[in-house]
């Protein structure tokens, strides 16, 4: 099954 | 002080409907440019980002910047007791501890008179990159919504690959698999029927189904919808509104 990623990889936080 | 007017109730309550199920407690942040949200989805998979820009409202009145912290469950019982035609004011007061909506018929015979607390929500907000995506397609927003419910029933992920051709959904699953092939269409009569496709380059990616249904619910504010591609990076789906948008943004799925 694929890895999901998440936004953090990214988008940076502000 | 916040103060806003929306000829129609129905913008408001449609925008909630949307993300409410993808976010619970998000900031309202109301500036000269109109009311923001930027808002992630708990294991941070999905952000919503929404703008109601200030041209969108009869009358608009923000003297300093103000969020509005609010549980959407919350906001969407209030909103349920405003019909779609009713004109609908905000107004808040400088770092105010409660919203208040009032909605009043087109008839001019009923007023509502709503406060809905506040809550404080230190959100982390996120820079996203202005990007030259590898493909843009337009297509009709209930032709996406179909092919992600339809797809979901076999598998809870689909690739996305967008050629010079068309746009191809596929997936594979426990029952078998599937596919589905959008070719370039502009149809000239009715463009918001059509599809049509700006490809700088050829993208292919795998996502989740589960999160591209539940954006789907916003296929109610536009007859249209912006798919935005570029291989590893995240996906931005857009609904564009007359005087703002709801842009769901989703981190792509890195297979073997």
């Amino acid at each position: 099954e694929h890895g999901q990623e998440t936004l953090d990889a990214f988008f940076g936080s502000l | 002080m916040l103060e806003a007017r929306l000829e129609q109730s129905s913008v408001l309550k449609k925008v909630v409907d949307a993300i409410k199920d993808l976010v619970q407690d998000c900031n309202f942040d109301c500036n000269d440019s109109g009311i923001q949200l930027q808002a992630m989805d708990n294991s941070h998979v999905a952000l919503v980002a929404m703008h109601l820009k200030t041209e969108g409202f009869a009358l608009y009145r923000c003297d300093r910047n103000i969020a509005l912290g609010i549980n959407l469950v919350s906001l969407q019982k209030v909103l349920r007791a405003a019909q779609n035609e009713d004109v609908m004011t905000l107004k808040a007061e400088d770092s105010p501890d409660a919203l208040s909506l009032v909605f009043e018929n087109s008839e001019n015979d009923r007023i509502s008179e709503y406060d809905l607390k506040l809550m404080d929500i230190d959100q982390e907000h996120l820079g996203i990159p202005e990007t030259e995506y590898g493909a843009t397609v337009k297509m009709p927003s209930a032709e996406f919504q179909r092919i992600c419910r339809d797809l979901s029933l076999l598998s809870e992920s689909v690739a996305i690959e967008a050629t010079k051709e068309g746009i191809k959904f596929s997936c594979t699953g426990d029952i078998g698999k599937g596919a589905v092939t959008l070719r370039q269409n502009p149809n000239v009569e009715k463009p918001e029927l059509g599809t049509t496709i700006e490809l700088q380059e050829p993208v292919a990616l795998t996502f989740s189904l589960k999160y591209l249904v539940n954006f789907c619910k916003a296929s109610g504010l536009s007859n249209t919808v912006t798919i935005s591609l570029s291989n590893e990076v995240p996906l931005l789906i857009e609904y564009e509104m007359e005087h703002g948008y709801v842009r769901f943004y989703l981190a792509p799925k890195i297979g073997d």
